[in-house]
């Protein structure tokens, strides 16, 4: 409830962001800075690469974590797994025959 | 197969459950 005008230095209305930033974007998430690839639920670059790859993947079984390292291959195994384990403790993916293969539950 | 199934409902339940 604090009013918008700043007492500025003269410098307009946009005190908070630097000038850098674009005024008229909606801020989301406060105090992420401007990371594009953040849409889905707070996830980050790596764990939303992760889950586009397993939502693309058609098959019954799912992907397997090495399919997934084929298709990331800036990313380490390491990062993927925990990626995985992330969006599986969240719900967005599944594991499928075993704990290699995972598939995602919205699947549109 | 009976274990996706089973582990797609708990991941639905889970999802279902975290995006309130």
């Amino acid at each position: 409830s604090k009013p918008q005008s700043t007492p500025g230095t003269g410098g307009g209305t946009s005190s908070n962001v630097t000038p850098m930033s674009r005024p008229g974007m909606e801020s989301m998430r406060g105090s992420y800075s401007g990371a594009n690839d953040m849409a889905n639920n707070g996830l980050s670059a790596n764990q939303n690469q992760v889950l586009s790859l397993i939502r693309s993947c058609p098959d019954q079984q799912g992907i397997s974590i090495q399919d997934l390292k084929l298709r990331l291959s800036g990313i380490s195994l390491g990062v993927i797994k925990q990626a995985v384990e992330f969006l599986s403790n969240e719900g967005h993916i599944f594991s499928t025959i075993d704990e290699d293969h995972y598939k995602s539950t919205d699947n549109d | 197969l009976d274990r996706i199934a089973r582990n797609k409902k708990a991941a639905l339940e889970k999802l279902a459950s975290a995006q309130t």
